[in-house]
């Protein structure tokens, strides 16, 4: 039997986590086509 | 030591906004043909830092045709963007900009207009007419026919064509064509021009007056033709922006 991968803990954030840039593409003024 | 790298900045944020409105006029300013663009979205923003207070900034817009042709001098804000019934143009442009001490200045752009594909219009509105295409043979001869009807009646300057906008072909229910067409006045009376039509040449540039005209050509079930054009009176045009060349408007167009 495969021993089942021991559960690591969630990886902790490294100290000073950069968020992800914030959205774009942007809002949509008008409609898409 | 180096520059801190800039904060990255969202589509949505006042800075990007700031810089999209003036590539928006950049594009609008340096545009020779068919409409005024307004923006729709903001696709992407890049900031490169040069230096202090000196960042080079990329754009991605995406754009839409307004009603108001380009040499229209009404300002892009009071301009509506054409409906999606009435078969949308968008623009899609890369522009390059800097910004040294806050002050904004574009560097490039570069820019492809198409209109909404057939089907998108056709599911949305099954009865709404499409874009013809500008050498459409009844385009051309409503154009002409339209422009010869309002020479004949004016009292003013002889209009010569400078370029077609937009043109559409209803087929049913009755047989219509539609068009918006570019028009300049000439150094003839509407009068001199019967006498000879050759000699008539769009104005100087400093005393250059286009305008804009539509027209709508009943076909069936009974003839009829209807034509409106305004004049916009001269104006100063800005430095680097050549005449308006007398070439037809394609419907997609790349221009730089």
């Amino acid at each position: 039997p495969v021993a089942k991968a021991a559960q690591h803990d969630k990886v902790p954030r490294p100290v000073g986590f950069v968020p992800p840039p914030p959205p774009c593409p942007g809002k949509i003024r008008h409609f898409d086509i | 030591v180096p520059a801190a790298p800039p904060a990255p900045l969202g589509c949505d944020d006042p800075e990007s906004e700031a810089a999209a409105e003036a590539a928006v006029n950049y594009i609008n300013g340096q545009s020779h043909h068919g409409y005024k663009f307004a923006l729709n979205r903001i696709e992407d923003i890049r900031v490169v830092r040069q230096g202090p207070n000196n960042d080079i900034i990329f754009l991605e817009l995406d754009l839409l045709e307004t009603t108001c042709p380009i040499l229209s001098p009404t300002p892009l804000e009071n301009c509506t963007v054409r409906s999606f019934v009435e078969h949308a143009v968008e623009g899609d442009c890369d522009v390059k900009l800097q910004k040294v001490d806050g002050i904004l200045s574009v560097l490039g752009s570069k820019c492809h207009s198409h209109a909404d594909s057939t089907e998108d219009i056709r599911k949305a509105c099954p009865d709404c007419p499409v874009l013809a295409k500008m050498n459409n043979t009844e385009v051309l001869e409503t154009v002409s026919a339209a422009l010869n009807a309002y020479n004949s009646k004016t009292t003013d300057s002889y209009l010569r064509l400078l370029e077609i906008g937009r043109a559409k072909i209803q087929y049913h229910p009755g047989h219509i064509v539609v068009t918006e067409f570019a028009v300049g006045a000439t150094n003839c009376s509407a009068e001199e021009a019967k006498a000879n039509v050759g000699a008539c040449q769009l104005l100087p540039e400093d005393q250059s007056n286009f305008g804009f005209c539509r027209a709508v050509m009943v076909k069936s079930p009974s003839q009829d033709l209807q034509v409106d054009c305004q004049l916009y009176g001269h104006q100063v045009p800005a430095p680097d922006i050549p005449l308006l060349s007398w070439v037809f408007y394609p419907t997609g167009q790349d221009t730089s």
